[in-house]
């Protein structure tokens, strides 16, 4: 454990003196390698492990805690402070429906959490309505059904068409349905596929929605910068979902998406269930990344 | 690579940011320059193109690998497991796809009984792909599905049966479990199987898929590494860690979602592709 580790690197500091960029240097290389492990990207732990020399060079050793306490009392701050705050916000409209849009990479967990979703609105006394805008992968629509008709929420779908069109008339259905939100499901894409983001683009300019939500699988990589900012760029989404946390994954991604495009992650997903949501704790998911 | 014409700290430093930024991981990264190190102090070179052609070779060496040697006793059984949403039950239309091109008679097994519409999902690409899927209702017994197609394939000579199962996150217990039940019905049903253990990896996935290949190799004998989503920017370089610490190859690569994005690995241009 990354304590355990700076307590042997720092053992000769005990009580006195000053932290030194010389007499940390063995630390903060202990920390860079832990948030590597942990997936978070290499450029964003470049910049982290520097905030972290210029915070702890010329603090006093006190003689109550131990030099490793220190530096990871200092880490840990200086990782919640970057992970921002824990919000569920979503954005609502003025005059129902709200419109929320799910977006993100193939395979990210999108259909699950457009059920979570729906779930954690209907908890709250909301009447939410399930839109199929995926219209690519085989029997995407039919799970969609499956998981709606499961939380007795009605699904809007026209089959195989053009995603800007059902989600338009899919805002019209919810308000002749009187339901007071609408979720839009999308297609999985890759941040590179032109086209694929233009048809986002085209559905977020037509259909307008309120909140719109990337949803990152929570074991993702070095990557993970570069399809958060490439979505950013085209949509500029509200809001980050972070999915599968309920394994064993460091989840340095949150870290990584966090610092590169300033958007607050707002969800959690902890399993394939309607009710596996959770709102994001930047503490719990600091002291995680660490191990 | 480098353009560089000899080895300094600035070079391996830069190399070191090419690997982890690919998912090669802190240790796998280390374990690499070393090597590097070691063997351009013992052999001579002179152009940057040498150093290039030997960081390359260095990194290409560790990917190698031995063809399985599948039995000519039909059916030949691939199991394809790894966690959710990594690409298994498309890979399985691709392999279907591949198998069938190559005169094939294949079956297809929809063992995911328990996620919404995942039996009807195999069901599309066994239309579209002209092949039968031996299926039961959602819900159902995985396992008793596994019984019913490995009975169906013997009993049909089919050339290869491919079984889908549900994603799972290798943390679950319960989900390993099962796993490790439906791994032995097959073998107890048919000799030698299953021939091939696939395990399905998300290129994007970072140093946990390390954790998932030990698991599943644990519970259903991985041997072969699928590795998807590599038509993205991801580099997958995390396999470069599984095959040096647990053994098992990439086979396959997933370029794309229809059926024919598939391709051999092919370990010169994984290694071309990671340091672009
Ligand atoms: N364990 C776990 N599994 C999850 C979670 N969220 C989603 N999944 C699973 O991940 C897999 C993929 O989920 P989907 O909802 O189909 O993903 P998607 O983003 O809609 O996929 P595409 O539409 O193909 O891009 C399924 O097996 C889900 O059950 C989570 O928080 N935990
Ligand atoms: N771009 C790209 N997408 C892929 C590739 N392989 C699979 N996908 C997509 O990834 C998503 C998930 O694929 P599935 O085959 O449903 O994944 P799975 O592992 O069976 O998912 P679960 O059964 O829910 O665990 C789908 O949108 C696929 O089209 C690939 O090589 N490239
Ligand atoms: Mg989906
Ligand atoms: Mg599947």
């Amino acid at each position: 454990d990354l304590t355990g580790k700076l307590e042997s690197v720092l053992r000769n500091l005990r009580g006195y003196g000053k932290l030194t960029e010389k007499n940390i240097a063995e630390s903060l290389k202990e920390i860079r390698k832990a948030l590597l492990e942990a997936d978070v990207n290499y450029k964003v732990v470049k910049d982290f492990i520097q905030s972290v020399q210029d915070r702890s060079v010329g603090e006093n050793v006190l003689k109550s805690v131990t030099p490793g306490q220190m530096i990871v009392k200092i880490v840990n701050d200086e990782l919640i402070k970057l992970l921002g705050t824990s919000t569920t916000q979503l954005k609502s409209a003025g005059i129902p429906p709200s419109i929320i849009m799910i977006t993100g990479l193939q395979g990210s967990g999108k259909t699950t959490f457009c059920a979570k979703l729906a779930s954690f609105l209907q908890s709250r006394g909301r009447k939410p309505l399930l839109a199929a805008l995926d219209v690519y992968r085989p029997a995407a629509i039919q799970q969609l059904r499956v998981l709606g008709e499961s939380l007795k929420v009605p699904v809007y779908d026209e089959g195989i068409g053009d995603p800007v069109k059902i989600g338009f008339n899919a805002v019209s259905d919810a308000r002749r349905k009187l339901c007071d939100t609408v979720i839009l499901d999308t297609a999985g894409r890759l941040h590179i596929d032109e086209q694929m983001m233009r048809e986002l683009v085209n559905v977020k300019n037509r259909v307008r929605p309120h909140e719109i939500l990337f949803v990152a699988d929570g074991m993702t990589g070095q990557d993970a910068v570069n399809t958060a900012k490439e979505f950013a760029e085209k949509l500029d989404y509200d809001g980050v979902v972070l999915t599968k946390m309920d394994g064993d994954t460091r989840g340095g991604a949150a870290l990584s998406i966090r610092a590169v495009t300033g958007k607050p992650i707002k969800f959690i997903g902890t399993g394939e269930k309607a009710d596996a949501i959770e709102q994001f704790h930047p503490d719990r998911m600091a002291s995680r990344i660490l191990g | 690579v480098t353009g560089k014409r000899k080895i300094d700290e600035e070079l391996l430093e830069e190399l070191e940011e090419l690997l982890i930024s690919g998912d090669v991981g802190v240790e796998t990264s280390i374990h690499i320059l070393d090597n590097i190190r070691t063997r351009v102090k013992k052999e001579k070179y002179q152009t940057s193109e040498e150093l290039d052609s030997l960081i390359l070779d260095e990194v290409k060496r560790l990917l190698d690998f031995d063809p399985l040697n599948l039995p000519p006793t039909k059916p030949c059984v691939i199991l394809v497991v790894g966690v959710n949403g990594t690409g298994k039950t498309t890979s399985i239309a691709k392999l279907t796809n591949y198998y069938k091109k190559q005169g094939k008679t294949v079956l297809l097994a929809a063992a995911d009984t328990f996620r919404a519409a995942a039996i009807e999902q195999l069901v599309t690409w066994g239309e579209r792909l002209d092949t039968d899927v031996i299926k039961h209702h959602a819900n159902s017994d995985p396992a008793a599905v596994v019984f019913d197609a490995c009975s169906a394939a013997l009993s049909r000579k089919t050339d290869v049966l491919i079984i889908d199962t549900a994603g799972r996150l290798h943390t679950k217990v319960n989900l390993m479990s099962e796993l490790e039940k439906i791994y032995r019905i097959i073998q107890r049903q048919i000799p030698d199987a299953p021939h091939e253990t696939i395990l399905v990896i998300d290129a994007g996935n970072g140093q946990n898929a390390i954790n998932q290949a030990k698991e599943f190799i644990k519970a259903s004998k991985a041997n072969s590494i699928f590795l998807t989503k590599l038509d993205g920017t991801a580099k997958g370089g995390v396999v470069l860690g599984i095959k040096r610490e647990l053994g098992i190859p990439v086979r396959y690569i997933g370029v794309g979602e229809k059926a024919d994005d598939m391709e051999l690995f092919d370990p010169v241009e994984f290694v071309e592709g990671l340091f672009e």
